[in-house]
């Protein structure tokens, strides 16, 4: 998954 | 993961689970909407839909099993169990949710990164988590004692908030593959703006050592 738009987080 | 990031995600979990006990022990739900808590059960189901596509970490698929199942068990509680509904302030807590689902569902058609299903649903949860609280910012200030648990709830939800935009700064300056875009960045700080009128008066009762109490 991408980081760069926060896909990351919860 | 930075510690803004892990305590954020700590204090959302520990709003939640201090919900949970006072349904589980008290079996009460005085003072808690449950307009609020559907639209986070709905944020949280439109939000993971990648929990079986898209493995990120052990962490993060833990913590997405945990709040998708907290958030619908919470508001089967609050509909089912038979002594928790009781205390349901059904008469108060009369803010109508699609108000809010149907302009943050326009706004994530209109407004998103990509128009796919899943980043338009990803958009559209992020806007309604934003707003998601102010049915129960509507309960609160319509209910007379406040008491701490609920107090506390609300607390450690505003936290959450708070941290999360330190998560933010702190991983734009430091993480070059993040830049994130006006969307989160927006709907981020007005949720907690929401939050800062509640904080003011939550930290002078505890400060004057009253109860909580909002002004109408």
């Amino acid at each position: 998954v991408s980081p760069d738009n926060g896909h990351d987080e919860l | 993961m930075n510690i803004f990031r892990l305590a954020g995600d700590m204090t959302h979990l520990m709003s939640i689970v201090v919900l949970l006990l006072k349904m589980h022990t008290i079996k009460s739900c005085a003072g808690i909407s449950l307009k609020t808590q559907e639209l986070y059960a709905l944020v949280f189901i439109t939000r993971y839909l990648d929990i079986f596509t898209d493995f990120v970490s052990l962490y993060n698929t833990v913590m997405k099993i945990f709040f998708l199942g907290t958030s619908i068990s919470i508001v089967w509680y609050m509909r089912y169990h038979k002594v928790v509904k009781q205390s349901y302030d059904k008469d108060h807590d009369t803010f109508r949710h699609y108000f809010l689902i149907l302009p943050c569902f326009l706004l994530a058609l209109i407004i998103n990164d990509e128009f796919t299903f899943r980043e338009v649903l990803w958009t559209f949860s992020l806007y309604l988590e934003a707003v998601a609280i102010i049915p129960q910012l509507v309960l609160l200030q319509r209910t007379k004692n406040i008491d701490n648990l609920t107090g506390n709830y609300v607390f450690f939800l505003g936290a959450y908030r708070g941290l999360y935009i330190l998560n933010w700064i702190y991983r734009y300056f430091t993480d070059s593959h993040y830049r994130r875009k006006g969307i989160t960045w927006t709907s981020g700080i007005v949720q907690t703006l929401l939050y800062a009128d509640f904080f003011y008066y939550y930290i002078r009762s505890w400060r004057r050592n009253e109860r909580l109490n909002l002004p109408a």
